[in-house]
């Protein structure tokens, strides 16, 4: 699967560019959180494409922002 | 209030809705 780019990114419609965005990232959080992968990616997902792309190239930055999700998304829950 | 429906869940392959609203 070739890299996603800002480029790649920036040739399709914004809905169109959350959607590659969290074909990306569902992956990686599926492996941390499997049965919150799909609600994680979708909060990840309100992020700037800017910020995700970036979390793409850097796990360590992806894995701490799912975390903060987690958080975020059992007090919401609570 | 509290919003139950949130966040919106994302499922691969599924269009996601969640930036409908905006």
């Amino acid at each position: 699967q070739e890299p996603l780019t800002a480029s790649l990114l920036a040739g399709a419609p914004p809905q169109e560019q959350k959607q590659m965005l969290g074909e990306r990232i569902y992956p990686v959080i599926h492996e941390m959180h499997p049965t919150l992968a799909g609600k994680i990616t979708g909060m990840l997902l309100e992020i700037d494409n800017s910020e995700l792309l970036h979390m793409l190239e850097s796990p360590e930055s992806l894995h701490s922002k799912v975390e903060e999700a987690v958080a975020v998304l059992q007090a919401h829950q609570a | 209030g509290s919003n139950i429906n949130w966040p919106p869940e994302f499922h691969p392959g599924v269009p996601w809705k969640g930036l409908q609203n905006i």
